[in-house]
């Protein structure tokens, strides 16, 4: 099974 | 001051109903330069971003940069009472407006409609994202994309993408069975043929097939889509706006084990 990843992992907050 | 005339007024009623289903509300940024949107679905699985330029509209005028915060199902009431002949106008008069008037007139001008939308107050949380130098983009048929997505998730809720110099091939696997879709380069003349892949870096990605397709509901707004990938990066589906701007989302991939 595959785990969805976030995207707030990837671009940070402003 | 701010005051916004779109000509196609139908080009706002297209973007609203291909975000409508991703997000719920939003800030819409109006600056001297233009429109700017940016907000994530509810699960922070995707991103959706809006950017529309000053000289893509008939008339724009924005004294000092404001920030609109809507409902996008209250938006949506009101642009069902534009028809998709007329311009659409936003505007106030405001500072820190309370609510946002939109004009919607048919071409002979013979009809014109004002409504007011109450405006929210939403806490921003853009994130920055960075310029990315993809490693393979392609560009194709939006419709053709639309479709091998839905065809697609009725095998499986992940698609896997993989390119290569030449090909992009789309692969599915679930309870049923497994089935690819691989599309070749293809410099034809008709739109709907053409494929035309920049594959610096071949790349592998697995992605929820659920949000491609919610982000296909943008497919009226161009015949044509990008896909941006880099290994380890989110998503970036790009649909440009003939001489207004782009919308863009940014799906986060699947990590797999």
């Amino acid at each position: 099974l595959t785990e969805q990843d976030y995207i707030n992992i990837f671009y940070k907050q402003d | 001051m701010f005051e916004a005339k779109l000509q196609q007024g139908v080009i706002f009623k297209k973007i609203v109903d291909a975000i409508k289903d991703l997000v719920k509300s939003v800030n819409i940024d109006a600056s001297t330069s233009g429109l700017s949107m940016q907000a994530m679905d509810s699960a922070h699985v995707a991103l959706v971003s809006l950017k529309l330029n000053e000289n893509g509209f008939k008339d724009y005028r924005c004294d000092r940069p404001i920030t609109l915060g809507l409902s996008i199902e209250n938006l949506s009431k009101i642009l069902k009472c534009a028809g998709n002949d007329d311009t659409i106008t936003l505007q106030t008069d405001e500072e820190e407006p309370s609510s946002l008037k939109f004009f919607f007139e048919n071409q002979q001008a013979s009809k014109i409609s004002e409504f007011s939308l109450n405006l929210m107050s939403l806490d921003s949380e853009s994130l920055g994202i960075p310029d990315t130098d993809y490693s393979s983009v392609i560009q194709m048929s939006s419709a053709e994309f639309s479709r091998i997505c839905k065809e697609l998730s009725s095998i499986s809720e992940t698609v896997e993408i993989e390119t290569s110099k030449e090909s992009v091939k789309f692969s599915v696997q679930g309870d049923i069975g497994a089935g690819s879709i691989t599309v070749k380069n293809n410099q034809s003349d008709k739109d709907v043929d053409r494929v035309d892949l920049q594959i610096d870096q071949p790349v592998k990605l697995t992605f929820a097939l659920r949000y491609l397709n919610m982000f296909n509901k943008a497919v009226s707004l161009s015949s044509t889509v990008s896909l941006n990938m880099s290994e380890e990066n989110p998503l970036m589906v790009e649909y440009k706006i003939d001489d207004l701007g782009s919308l863009r989302f940014y799906l986060a991939p699947k990590i797999s084990d």
